[in-house]
């Protein structure tokens, strides 16, 4: 018998940065 | 100051379940632009801009980059500091870091080259003027 193995699962948005303007300087 | 590198995540692992606005279940390798255009377009929050790659010089870190980015309709200028292994998603190209064998040899994802003038996938806050 095989143990059940969770797979992570991750949202779109986290693999795209988020660029704001105040990030800049 | 500039944002300090960004640790690897593990998403960006070859083999990875992405979940995208509407349920859909992909592997990161497989993600196409459009599965970012329809999944801010499903989002209440979130907008995708289109991030073009200005300039890109070395880090103040080792092995990182700094890469200025010329940001959405109003062209803001925003500058981060990254590894150079790090992946951005080109419109229309895919995955591109600035350093695509590292990035392959680290995460088995397959990656371009990311240039100066490159189109990358970002995002804001709707309603962020």
């Amino acid at each position: 018998n095989v143990e059940p193995r969770s797979v992570p699962v991750f949202p779109w948005h986290s693999l795209v940065p988020f660029l704001e303007p105040s990030q800049s300087g | 100051s500039p944002s300090s590198p960004v640790v690897l995540p593990p998403f960006f692992m070859r083999g990875s379940i992405i979940q995208l606005a509407d349920g859909e279940l992909k592997r990161v390798e497989d993600l196409k632009t459009e599965d970012f255009i329809q999944s801010a377009e499903i989002s209440s929050e979130l907008k995708i801009d289109s991030s073009t790659v200005e300039r890109i010089d070395s880090g103040q870190s080792p092995n990182a980059v700094l890469i200025q980015f010329s940001v959405g309709e109003l062209k803001a200028q925003v500058c981060v500091e990254v590894l150079v292994e790090y992946p951005f998603f080109v419109f229309g190209q895919g995955w591109s870091s600035c350093c695509p064998d590292r990035t392959t040899q680290l995460f088995e994802l397959s990656c371009a080259k990311l240039c100066v003038g490159d189109v990358c996938v970002s995002l804001t806050l709707r309603g962020l003027r």
